[in-house]
């Protein structure tokens, strides 16, 4: 199972529909500060159903819709789909791909509301559903696969106790 | 369950021995657990010892001590049960050029039975990377991602203004 | 009491402004109190703009933003009423070669008045640096400390065994 | 007023009496990952009070004695000098060179217990005098004068008050 593409609309400095495709062993992302690279591990955690918005640095959800940067206006929704090559079928579902899409928008009448939804290939689940879906692939980030920027001596200052249950989930 | 678990524990040290040996260059390093018999009621300890030193408390290692110590323990639980991918951000960012290219060589290696993503400004990263992508913006706000041919990276020669770490 | 705070505030902030613009190359940031009637009971708030972008909350910077503003701090402050001396440890940690030049070039300025003291392993900072001395273990666990003439870098050519980033 | 020169002897990894001259302007530190970099910021936070042993990456302050590293045996004390050009009285003792000296010693009885003493130009004194004399100078780790290894995005990431309060003691 792998990543095969990634598709941003909106999302944090994304304007523009953008495309990413993904290919196995080791892709490295590059550039200057602030251009955006962080933002793309952003998508990927919130696609896999990240709850709050702190570890997205966002103070709420819709701080994640793109804001316009300077001379545009906000957009009114934001939206990640991620697609797995599922041939290995580690995704319990009968289908060679999976795309996994996760989408924010604005209440048009609330400042404050917007509506949150999630599908796979295209049907709507639950938060609820996603969360199962993806422990039982073992798509989680329990085990330390994703290293946010800054983290990396986290593993070596979290508690003796919560480094044990990164082997627990593996066992 | 707990035989299981011991089970496991004992692969991933036994890679953890043997990743640190290779990254620290002759450094010695080992999990352990509080409680043996009992472990889910106790935690898991690293002890990490690099080339000439004494065995310390890991919070008296150096940043690039520490990193280095992490990223052992991420890549020993990969090569025991690898996950489907790995979305890397700036873990490079404490190690000097001589870990940095290690590291380097072990994610290519590693990266052969796994998807690895590493966001990173340093060269000796980006050289043993099959592919690159840049990501950049044009003073709009806007961000773009250009593939490693338009920004004639064929030979890994990273223009220095947008990284030269 | 808070007169003299509201000045030595507004001098500050100046600072702030004209340092921001140059690292930045163009963005614009100040800083504000919650409370100008009586600032002892508010806090001071950072605003940071980049070029090209949105005011947002200094959260939603990069890392590499997050490091300029924050150095934009510090300096301004200097600027205003050096410390005697500053010991600033791989506060280039996040920058990307650009904003690790124009960081250097700075602190060389400000060093014209106030000793800095920089530990670092780029080469952008230790190109701008009086004079570097180098750190090293012989296999021992023990620190010596070289001077740069004994490891050759006159012409700030750091070897690359060393630091290389 | 300007630092002149630092000694270190068998504090952290610097075993034998380690003598760094300082001059006015930029001075750069560099070398290979656990050389012993921060080890020297953590001898000048030392010298200069720091009460606790955390900020020095230590669990107790004896752990600040030299351990021998791989071939010896620890040391049984250590001690840090630094030494200020003082032309401009910033300090307020009537004298060109001001050495302050601070020593920790492990009690010969105690495997717990040791001693540790503040000599300013060769004179005891006590830590709060320390305190008052580096307070007066404005030789204080409050303006973020001293940013250690990681620390550099704290300025954005303490509170607001806080934050504040680093103008409070400008002026
Ligand atoms: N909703 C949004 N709309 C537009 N831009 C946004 C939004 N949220 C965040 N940004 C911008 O994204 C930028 C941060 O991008 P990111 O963290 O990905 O940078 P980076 O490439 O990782 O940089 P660094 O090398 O410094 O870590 C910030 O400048 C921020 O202003
Ligand atoms: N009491 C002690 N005796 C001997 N060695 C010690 C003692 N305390 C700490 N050390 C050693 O000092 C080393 C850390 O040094 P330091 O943090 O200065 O490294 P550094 O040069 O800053 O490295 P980096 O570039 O990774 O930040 C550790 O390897 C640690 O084992
Ligand atoms: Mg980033
Ligand atoms: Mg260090």
């Amino acid at each position: 199972m792998y990543i095969k593409m990634m598709k941003m609309e909106n999302f944090k400095s994304f304007h523009k529909k953008t495309v990413i495709p993904f290919e196995k062993g080791f892709t490295a992302v590059t550039g200057p500060n602030g251009s955006g690279k962080s933002n793309i591990s952003d998508a990927i955690i919130f696609v896999l159903g990240q709850k709050g918005s702190r570890a997205l640095r966002a103070q709420k959800l819709t701080d994640l819709i793109f804001n316009g940067g300077a001379n545009r206006d906000p957009a009114t929704h934001a939206s990640v789909s991620i697609v797995f090559d599922n041939k290995s079928r580690e995704i319990a579902i009968d289908s060679d791909e999976i795309e996994i899409t996760r989408t924010i928008r604005l209440s048009p009448n609330n400042p404050d509301g917007y509506s949150s939804n999630i599908y796979i290939n295209n049907k709507k689940v639950s938060h609820t559903d996603l969360e199962t879906i993806l422990d039982n692939a073992r798509i989680n980030m329990d085990s330390f696969n994703i290293v946010q920027q800054g983290d990396i001596t986290s593993v070596i200052e979290i508690g003796s106790k919560e480094r044990r249950k990164i082997i627990d989930t593996i066992s | 369950k707990k035989n299981r678990f011991l089970q496991v524990f004992y692969e991933i040290n036994k890679n953890f021995k043997e990743i640190y040996g290779i990254l620290s260059s002759g450094g010695e390093a080992e999990i352990l657990l509080d409680n043996y018999e009992d472990p889910f009621n106790g935690g898991l300890i690293i002890k990490a010892k690099p080339i000439g030193k004494k065995v310390q408390r890991i919070e008296a290692l150096s940043g690039g001590e520490k990193s280095l110590t992490s990223l052992t323990f991420i890549m020993s639980i990969q090569k025991y049960l690898p996950s489907p991918f790995y979305v890397l951000d700036e873990v490079d960012m404490f190690l000097d050029a001589v870990s940095a290219e290690r590291i380097g060589k072990m994610i290519k290696r590693l990266s052969e039975n796994t998807q690895i993503v590493m966001i990173s400004l340093r060269k000796a990263t980006l050289r043993e990377a099959d592919r690159i992508y840049g990501v950049t913006q044009q003073g709009d706000g806007i961000s773009m991602i250009i593939s490693k041919d338009i920004i004639s990276i064929k030979d890994h020669e990273i223009p220095d203004t947008a990284i030269g770490k």
